[in-house]
């Protein structure tokens, strides 16, 4: 697969050759897609970004990442997709350029390299990072408990062993603190998005608390009509909410984390869970999820184009 | 590599919130070495779980004695992982 119009979007493909097509991506759009390396894995993994870009200095900037979770494969193999319409729409698509034209867009398609590794190699089932974890001989934390967003609050454990890990402290994990570091170091974050699976909801913060954030009311609209636009396509039915109420309480994660951070537009994804078996989403799937998914991102990045603050 | 044979997942579906609260002390039991896909949380959502196959007939047992409704959504995660990996094969051939 020695370009990206000749990738197979429709079939999951090991961190090697996501990184291969990373690399085939930037070639073939020169002029708008750089890849930027925020920082290393916990085991020296590169933690690769795309940068989408039409130039201008510090603009306004849009974060999104998938694959947090590493066995959660449908979430990067939509990050592929999703990064190579973006780079392909543009100066086609009117309301990407338009986007694109005043902010910068910025992708992390595989947010916790040694874990997807891992899921490839060892543990299809996989879903915390692979850091040590010092006194227990269970490994890796659950990183989206591990950001400093109620930290240590409901929804966590304190058990190396627990899927639900929090780590030894915030930001313990490599892959959680070089994100925290470029984002907090670019400063002109607007909108933040992480890609999760299967459970086919769109929330916005908090998780960590039942407080409600003062953007509520704007939040809950933009995320009824983000799931409108995906439902349009194929009929697949999100619910979406806060955090706390549509799914449970959840400390430390990235959403929260961006949104107590000063990126209002911060949202987290659970992608469809219409497969056969609900979990591991057949690659027929594939090609399908991204569509419908794209419709939604788009409606949230046009809402953060057009409502700057 | 670790394999996965005989393991199952089951998709429980609570009718009570009393039923939810056994769900949740059903995570605290680290022999039965369940995963959680989707966590107990509230009756309108369902909970999957990841079955070792040596906790299949305690784990059913303790379902159907407390009248828990479940299913059994993958039937051997190891044939399931076997498919996939052959998916990939093909893929890497075309």
């Amino acid at each position: 697969e020695r370009n990206t119009n000749n990738f197979d979007y429709a079939s999951y493909h090991t961190l090697e050759e996501i990184y291969s097509w990373m690399d085939s991506l930037e070639a073939e759009y020169p002029d708008l897609v750089t890849k930027i390396q925020i920082g290393s894995s916990f085991e020296g993994r590169p933690i690769n970004v795309l940068k989408f870009s039409t130039g201008g200095s510090n603009r306004p900037a849009i974060w999104l990442d998938s694959g947090i979770h590493a066995r959660e494969w449908i979430t990067p193999a939509t990050g592929i997709w999703s990064a190579k319409k973006i780079a392909s729409d543009y100066g086609r698509d009117p309301s990407l350029t338009a986007i694109l034209n005043t902010m910068d867009i910025f992708f992390e398609i595989v947010t916790n390299p040694d874990g997807y590794y891992f899921t490839h190699t060892s543990n299809r089932m996989w879903r915390k990072t692979r850091s040590i974890n010092p006194g227990s001989s269970c490994v890796g934390v659950d990183p989206n408990r591990n950001w400093g967003a109620g930290f240590g609050g409901p929804g966590t454990s304190t058990n190396p062993c627990s899927e639900t890990y929090l780590g030894s402290f915030e930001h313990s994990e490599s892959e959680v603190k070089s994100i925290v570091d470029f984002i907090l170091g670019h400063g002109n974050f607007k909108a933040m998005i992480t890609i999760h699976s299967y459970s086919q909801m769109l929330m916005y913060p908090y998780g960590y608390t039942s407080t409600e954030t003062p953007n509520q009311q704007e939040l809950h609209t933009l995320a009824k009509s983000a799931v409108d636009a995906l439902a349009a396509l194929h009929g697949t039915k999100y619910t979406y909410g806060s955090m706390i109420t549509t799914i449970y309480p959840a400390s430390g994660t990235t959403a929260d984390w961006g949104y107590l951070n000063g990126i209002k537009y911060s949202f987290t994804f659970e992608l469809r869970d219409t497969g056969r078996y609900g979990f591991l989403l057949p690659a027929e799937q594939i090609i399908p999820t991204a569509q419908e998914t794209w419709l939604a991102l788009m409606k949230i990045m046009e809402h953060a184009r057009d409502n700057p603050y | 590599q670790k394999l996965f044979v005989g393991d199952q997942v089951l998709r429980i579906t609570a009718s009570s919130e009393e039923q939810i609260t056994l769900l949740k002390e059903l995570q605290d039991l680290e022999h039965l070495k369940l995963d959680f896909w989707r966590e107990p949380v509230k009756t309108a959502l369902a909970v999957d779980v990841r079955v070792p196959f040596a906790g299949l007939q305690a784990l059913k047992v303790f379902l159907e004695s407390n009248g828990i409704q479940y299913r059994v959504m993958i039937d051997d995660v190891q044939m399931l992982l076997d498919e996939e990996k052959e998916e990939m094969f093909r893929s890497h051939d075309r």
